[in-house]
């Protein structure tokens, strides 16, 4: 562990927080694709199915319990507890255009050829690409509340902060992820926007607006 | 058996 990672990590803990927060406080989910949180909860499940052969450490542990519980979780909030807040005619991005070519890339792509291994680059492709329906509605709504703002921030920063943890680790432990580095900065790059839009307009108080 | 990488990251 790193500081980086621990920020990555403390970063993504503090989004999905957020969200929960967003949807509880105002009680609705308003903003908020179901597709993209749909995405998360396969990127986990299929990731970290390895809590079950495999023990990393108590943090590793918990956290994995932690985001795999939350996603379901917030499904649950969106599709139940304030399902009429939530309007899938804006929620138009076709998934099946991320999940089979991510499924495509885990065929190709993996360190070993087994069902774990081949869903573990699966959800590292999956995870990278899944914030794209998200992304769609807020270019098509033109227009996000504060509060939704802050929890893509966090969630951008959270794979950012991996970055820098890569290189750390390639000096300290000779360590590298091939498929994590190269997902990793898809997955941050597909932000740019956003953050641009994020420093300049929110961070000085005002609201998300994207040019007409 | 012992992955490839290490995954220890989440």
């Amino acid at each position: 562990m790193n500081l980086f990672r621990l920020f990555g990590d403390m970063s993504h803990l503090a989004s999905i927080l957020i969200l929960v927060h967003k949807i509880q406080t105002t009680r609705s989910c308003r903003g908020i694709s179901f597709k993209t949180q749909a995405l998360y909860v396969t990127v986990f499940v299929s990731r970290y199915l390895d809590l079950f052969y495999d023990w990393v450490s108590l943090y590793n542990f918990f956290m994995k319990v932690f985001f795999i519980s939350s996603s379901c979780y917030i499904l649950y909030l969106m599709k139940m507890k304030f399902r009429p807040t939530n309007d899938p005619s804006i929620d138009t991005f076709r998934i099946e255009y991320l999940l089979g070519p991510c499924a495509i890339l885990a065929l190709i792509f993996h360190y070993k050829f087994t069902v774990t291994e081949v869903l573990w680059s699966f959800s590292i492709f999956l995870e990278s690409v899944a914030i794209l329906p998200q992304l769609f509605m807020l270019q098509r709504t033109g227009e996000a509340e504060t509060i939704t703002t802050h929890y893509l921030a966090a969630l951008g920063a959270y794979r950012a902060f991996y970055i820098p943890n890569w290189i750390y680790r390639y000096w300290t432990e000779d360590i590298v992820d091939p498929i994590a580095v190269t997902s990793g900065i898809v997955q941050t790059a597909l932000y740019l926007d956003f953050f641009y839009v994020y420093f300049t307009k929110v961070l000085q108080g005002q609201k998300f607006e994207l040019p007409a | 058996e012992g992955n490839p990488v290490k995954h220890d990251e989440l």
